[in-house]
């Protein structure tokens, strides 16, 4: 490890090689893997606040990233999810590999005025991504 | 959406379903596979709407119906007290209802007693109730007064609700006799600003469930200051604005896209087991933010 931080040191002298937390965690939870990203509305920015009185601000999330070859011990994957991986690894790449997706939601009230003039408030399933899963 | 003349609406559900040929005319957008239109016909109210009206600019719309501020004010409120900030149902009160739907009356007719002993107001109201979907059913039904008295009124107030149904004879008739009546008798105590619910899910359930489009009632408010049990004698009208009632419906939908908590809570009591999750915002059900990763969390 000396030998190879000398030559790393020699390479790229910025990141310190003893920055164990950020080695850690590079090596634990590699980049660009599926995760839930952040992504947040304003029905005004849609010019829908004038019938959508609440909420102002909608947060529905997304899921995105690359799906490791051997899924299921981190995203609950079912085994499918494996077996998928191996049917486009080793017998036909047109299958396509496991996606991020959502695994899990929350759901969001709202309230609007419908076009009688009534005024309705509901509360609708699924509305807000909250965990990803590889499948 | 420039095709909306030719989408029939799906009796049962109330969504908006386009009829087999038309879908080769509809907005790109729609054009699903034959064996996904049943999807898009479940799509939540809300999506469908949005879809439709995403294409809109929201100048072209028909006109919309301003709703009566304080009813706006009365469902804001009850938004507040149902949702947290980031708009995710609240889990700690156990109401049942899904959906609640405040309707202002469409039209009304007055009836004002010469009697000045009394304040009595006497309106026939005209609801109309199109927008309740089939698969909302009826939990609670609530007239909704709003008193707006200038002062604080110091003593209690007793006051005489009737109520009847009124059946119109021919059609077009405004002002339809009575069929059947109830009476309430309410004693409350009015603040400076105050909204009173007089539950009448009793009086109203059998033609909500029968699906009636319109509900004609005349209510007759007759209201007095001062508290029974101590004078016989009910003295002091009270020169109050009467506002026209609202009617609340508190509706359970039972329709796919929308929130059943007894089904979450089951379920999420049925898998207490979580996959492990890298998550970069540690978003939990219930909408707030955890901090740390759920490694940490776990640890």
């Amino acid at each position: 490890a000396r030998q190879r931080r000398d030559e790393h040191l020699k390479e790229a002298p910025a990141t310190p090689p003893y920055n164990l937390s950020d080695y850690f965690k590079r090596f634990l939870f590699p980049q660009n893997e599926c995760e839930l990203h952040n992504f947040r509305l304003s029905f005004s920015q849609l010019k829908w606040d004038r019938w959508i009185i609440a909420p102002h601000r909608y947060s529905p999330q997304y899921c995105k990233g690359d799906c490791p070859r051997v899924v299921g011990h981190r995203y609950g994957s079912p085994v499918h999810t494996m077996v998928q991986n191996i049917i486009y690894e080793k017998l036909d790449s047109s299958v396509p590999k496991p996606s991020c997706v959502p695994a899990e939601y929350s759901p969001l009230s709202v309230l609007t005025i419908e076009p009688d003039g009534s005024i309705v408030y509901k509360e609708y399933e699924d509305m807000i991504a909250t965990k990803c899963t590889c499948r | 959406p420039h095709s909306r003349d030719h989408v029939v609406s799906d009796e049962t559900s109330g969504f908006l379903v386009a009829p087999e040929g038309a879908a080769s005319e509809l907005n790109p957008l729609l054009q699903l596979p034959k064996s996904m239109r049943r999807g898009y016909a479940l799509l939540p109210p809300l999506l469908k709407v949005l879809s439709d009206r995403g294409n809109q600019d929201w100048g072209s719309e028909a006109p919309r119906l301003q709703p009566d501020s304080r009813a706006l004010r009365y469902m804001k409120r009850l938004y507040k007290m149902s949702a947290t900030k980031e708009g995710i149902p609240k889990d700690n009160n156990s109401h049942l209802y899904n959906t609640v739907r405040l309707f202002t009356p469409c039209s009304e007719c007055k009836h004002r007693h010469r009697d000045l002993k009394k304040d009595v107001h006497s309106v026939d109201l005209l609801f109309n109730l199109d927008r309740v979907t089939a698969l909302e059913h009826l939990l609670k039904s609530v007239l909704l007064y709003s008193f707006d008295t200038p002062a604080p009124i110091p003593s209690p107030i007793v006051c005489v609700c009737r109520l009847s149904v009124k059946e119109q004879e021919f059609s077009g008739q405004v002002c339809p006799s009575a069929s059947h009546s109830v009476a309430f008798r309410l004693h409350f105590q009015v603040r400076k600003r105050k909204w009173v619910e007089v539950d009448v899910t009793s009086f109203l359930q059998p033609l909500i469930a029968t699906h009636r489009r319109d509900i004609h009632m005349a209510v007759n408010f007759t209201c007095l200051m001062g508290d029974p049990q101590h004078t016989t004698k009910l003295e002091n009208p009270i020169n109050m604005a009467l506002v026209p009632p609202s009617l609340l419906l508190y509706l359970n939908d039972t329709s796919e896209q929308a929130y059943h908590r007894w089904n979450s809570l089951r379920h999420r009591r049925r898998n207490p087991a979580r996959p492990r999750q890298r998550n970069s915002l540690r978003v939990s059900p219930m909408g707030d933010r955890g901090t740390g990763s759920t490694q940490g969390k776990r640890a």
